[in-house]
């Protein structure tokens, strides 16, 4: 799947992929100990469009939201279902619009389009149902996790989406600009007697990665965004490394 | 061919001898249309009297009835009723009205049309009527009556479903004949009573013809008196996963909603029994009774609350001034008091209500913070008149109402022949109930458990039903105080004229702590497009080809008794009947509002017919005077979700709200973070 991370701090848009094992599933967001909330996303896997020598694709089929407090309620989705279980048990289907309120938790369901989350009024995520009529061999009917309140998450808020919350990212430029994929070209590995242009690169703590301006298309492309994109999976974007945000099940709420 | 014993026995018959009897019956989603065919022959050659006798379902409307007699047609015609009596203008004391268990026999009621059939010549009756199967226990149930009290050469009855959703389930019940229910049904190999021999069942998906042509001697193996019995089929449909909007079909400018969610949490329910212990209960009644307590109690879920309040002379109630939750001292308490139970002395119907009102009150009002999400009922039970206490239908009908305050709902459940039905019917209808009879040879224990079945698992509750206001006219009740596992919402409106071609269909209910709002815009040309396409595919007959739009007018005549039964002001109540007329004369409807006039001939001495005299068929005999204070034999109408409490007679033609500008869906484009993860 493609990230996108609006950083709050700097106003800067950086984005990444992390393309993972189908069967994975990835912790986005987890904030277990503060405001109880944790949201994990399975991938399933789809080959590569032919004639392309792509890796094969990932895409979200289903994502969980576990919400602890006051008591714990389960948010299961899938691009056909949502199941909310607080206490008992609903099914919904993502093909009819239905609103869903309790006292400490929302869903509203547009019909086909989108499932948006609201708890303790504070913190809200949108998951956008993307179902194809006709889909193509390399294409699944997936998900799209979107953080659209994140008040109520708390500074220690972590996973793949979760840690760039509260984190002041930012933009620098480094010397040269040849960097290539799975490598970190600075200047001195390129020879002190050779000039070339600055590349940009992001200031993530004290880790440093090269960026290159993409675009992006999000909200099932209804907009574009333009953002810096750190290649090789996020690699030193992100704390840790991709084994690190892969969890045992879909209710895992382990820290960080 | 004709076995000989019956061979003799048919010779030796005086009485006009029925040569075919036909019930055909059409089912499309859920409405009924049964055509009854019965050709009768006067062997003499003096003319004799022939009685076509026929039990049709309470809950249905006779749209047709047509006789031949001696090759001459005498149709039927259904007009209003004239106005006996104004409301008001009497009282019922509370006393049997005769006409009403002579032509009523439990869920059945029977049509009698006797006429003299000139000698060596033929009578041919047409009868057709209408009704809307209502979901229960999780199936539709269909009973076709076959009871032509003879043994007939030509006996066919079948039924012919034809449904938008798949068929999930599909039975052919034995024969039902009250003692016996399954004696005389086929054995299966499994040991279970199948459906009656010479039963053939065609079925695919969506469609399915049942056939049963039991033959002379088939006949005279199964019947007792030429009563074979009814003949039961039970069948549901298949619906959506989750909590969907429901299956809409719209056909000739008239729309039909199915409501009924699945995979729903269950909603606690505080229940208070109010049992008759008065003497006549003694032996099999009270036994029963017991035996479906106990295990009723043993379903109870650990979040209901319940308690027991039993009346004759006497009002005991087992745990004064609170209810109790379900735990296993509190069963076992409850059991030994039920168990404990000695029916003695009269009937305090006023007193067991009041004090079973009283009970769930005082516990709403004492907890209302955390009981607000529970359903709340009284299941009442009674084998008689009153005779203790207030025993004035109209003084108990005043009291309940004011001791219920429209805070819970009141079932009620009449055993035997010597209960006023009219009495327990208002009193549920009143207090968003129903009501249900158990005949008096049928088992209790079994139709009690069935019925507390019914209403035991209460999965929304205060459902409204919403459609766009410029799309929509007249529509059916659409309001409703319970939805049960089960059963089903359905609501049927007209469209109007310059409807536009989305119809945008809105649900608002609340599930234990949840509120609920299911929305969905339907396309109507699509599923016109859709309901004739299936129509057609099921090749059914031009005569069911309206079937939405009678439903509707089905729907709303009900609403229309209900409502009247219900108005207190005599402007409201004269509405209500007028409304109902109409459309029961529309739509050819034998309702206790109209009657069926019909020409009969009459026989000269010399065997010839003569001039035609006409003669009105109360074959629904109406109450004799209604007020808001008495008593009226609309019903049949009632289902288990019931009807909403304060609803406003107006909303018999009135649009519900419009949805569409204040949906909660509207699609906004959107202005959200751009944090996600999303795409491949």
């Amino acid at each position: 799947p493609h990230f996108v991370v609006e950083v709050p701090q700097s106003k800067l848009t950086v984005c990444f992929n992390i393309n993972g094992e189908p069967g994975h599933i990835l912790r986005l967001v987890t904030d277990h100990k503060h405001s109880g909330v944790t949201v994990n996303g399975a991938l399933i896997g789809a080959p590569a469009p032919a004639g392309s020598h792509k890796e094969q694709r990932t895409y979200f089929k289903t994502i969980t939201i576990v919400a602890d407090k006051p008591h714990r309620s389960y948010i299961e989705v899938t691009p056909q279902k949502v199941i909310l279980d607080d206490r008992d048990r609903m099914i919904l289907p993502s093909s009819s619009s239905i609103s869903i309120e309790t006292a400490n938790l929302g869903l509203v369901i547009v019909a086909n389009t989108n499932l948006t989350v609201t708890i303790l009024g504070t913190i809200q995520f949108v998951i956008l149902f993307h179902k194809y009529k006709n889909p193509a061999p390399y294409q699944r009917d997936h998900l799209g996790f979107y953080i659209a309140n994140s008040k109520g998450l708390s500074k220690d808020t972590h996973g793949l989406l979760g840690q760039f919350l509260y984190e002041d990212i930012g933009l620098t430029q480094l010397p040269g600009n040849f960097s290539t994929a799975g490598k970190n070209s600075t200047q001195e590995t390129l020879g002190e007697n050779i000039s070339l242009p600055s590349c940009p690169a992001l200031k993530v703590k004290d880790r440093t990665v090269t960026v290159i301006k993409k675009s992006r298309r999000i909200y099932s492309g209804k907009q574009t965004v333009d953002c810096w994109f750190a290649r090789n999976n996020a690699a030193k974007l992100i704390d840790g490394q991709y084994s690190d945000y892969v969890v045992s099940h879909l209710f895992d709420t382990g820290d960080w | 061919r004709i076995a000989r014993q019956v061979k003799t026995l048919l010779t030796k018959e005086i009485k006009p001898h029925i040569q075919e009897l036909s019930v055909q019956t059409t089912i499309i989603s859920r409405y009924a249309f049964t055509a009854v065919s019965c050709s009768m022959l006067n062997r003499h050659s003096a003319a004799t009297q022939g009685v076509f006798q026929f039990h049709i379902p309470t809950a249905a409307y006779i749209s047709n009835f047509t006789m031949i007699v001696g090759g001459r047609v005498f149709p039927s015609q259904v007009k209003a009723k004239e106005k006996k009596m104004k409301k008001g203008g009497g009282e019922n004391s509370g006393k049997k009205n005769k006409n009403t268990p002579e032509q009523s026999e439990g869920e059945m009621e029977v049509f009698r049309m006797e006429v003299t059939i000139p000698g060596r010549n033929r009578a041919v009756f047409l009868l057709t009527y209408e009704e809307l199967l209502q979901r229960r226990l999780g199936h539709y149930e269909h009973v076709t009556s076959v009871r032509p009290m003879q043994l007939v050469s030509r006996l066919s009855v079948g039924v012919t479903v034809v449904e938008h959703s798949r068929i999930t389930y599909l039975e052919v019940l034995p024969l039902r004949n009250g003692k016996t229910p399954s004696s005389k049904g086929n054995v299966k190999a499994d040991g279970k009573a199948g459906p009656p021999a010479s039963t053939v069942v065609r079925q695919n998906d969506t469609f399915c013809k049942i056939t049963f042509t039991p033959n002379i001697a088939q006949q005279a193996k199964i019947a007792t008196n030429g009563m074979l019995g009814e003949f039961v089929v039970h069948y549901d449909v298949e619906r959506e996963t989750g909590t969907g909007i429901g299956d809409i079909q719209v056909l000739d400018g008239h729309f039909v909603h199915y409501f009924a969610p699945k995979d729903l949490p269950v909603v606690p329910k505080n229940v208070v029994f109010v049992i008759d212990t008065s003497a006549s209960m003694v032996g099999t009644k009270i036994r029963q009774t017991k035996e479906a307590l106990f295990t009723i109690m043993r379903e109870l879920r650990p979040n209901d609350h319940f308690n027991f309040v039993t009346f004759s002379n006497r009002i005991r109630v087992w745990q004064p001034g609170k209810l109790v939750p379900v735990t296993p001292n509190n069963i076992r308490d409850a059991k030994k008091f039920i168990y404990m139970i000695s029916p003695t002395g009269g009937t305090d119907i006023n007193g067991g209500i009041q004090a079973g009102s009283a009970l769930l009150s005082d516990y709403l009002s004492s907890k209302e913070e955390s009981h607000h999400n529970s359903v709340s009922l009284i299941i009442f039970l009674t084998d008689g008149r009153p005779t203790v206490g207030a025993v004035q239908s109209p003084v108990i009908i005043g009291n309940t109402k004011t001791a219920v305050q429209e805070k819970f709902c009141l079932f009620t459940i009449g055993m035997g022949d010597d209960v006023d039905y009219r009495l327990l019917e208002r009193m549920s209808l009143e207090n968003c109930g129903t009501m249900r009879r158990i005949p008096e040879d049928a088992d209790a224990s079994v139709m009690l458990k069935g019925f507390y079945d019914e209403i035991g698992t209460p999965l929304l509750s205060d459902i409204r039903v919403e459609y766009s206001e410029d799309a929509v006219e007249y529509i059916t009740q659409n309001l409703f105080t319970n939805y049960f596992n089960g059963s089903e919402l359905i609501v049927a409106g007209k469209l109007t004229n310059h409807s536009p071609d989305s119809l945008h269909v809105q649900v608002t209910a609340s599930n234990s702590e949840r509120s609920i709002v299911l929305e969905k815009d339907v396309s109507i040309h699509e599923r016109e497009q859709e309901t004739e396409r299936r129509l057609a595919e099921a090749e059914v007959g031009a005569n069911v080809n309206g079937y939405v739009e009678r439903l509707w007018g089905y729907l709303s005549v009900k609403d229309g008794l209900k409502g009247r039964l219900r108005s207190q002001m005599s402007a409201e109540w004269e509405n209500y009947t007028q409304h109902a007329t109409n459309l029961s004369l529309t739509y050819n409807f034998l309702t206790p509002l109209t009657q069926m006039i019909v020409e009969k001939p009459q026989v000269l001495a010399n065997g010839s017919l003569a001039q035609t005299q006409k003669e009105a068929e109360a074959t629904e005999a109406p109450p004799p005077a209604e007020s808001s204070n008495q008593l009226s034999k609309d019903d049949n109408s009632q289902t288990p979700q019931s009807l909403h409490r304060n609803q406003h007679p107006k909303s018999i033609s009135a649009v519900s709200k419009a949805t569409s500008g204040g949906s909660k869906f509207t699609k906004k484009p959107v202005t959200l973070s751009k944090t996600s993860a999303d795409g491949d």
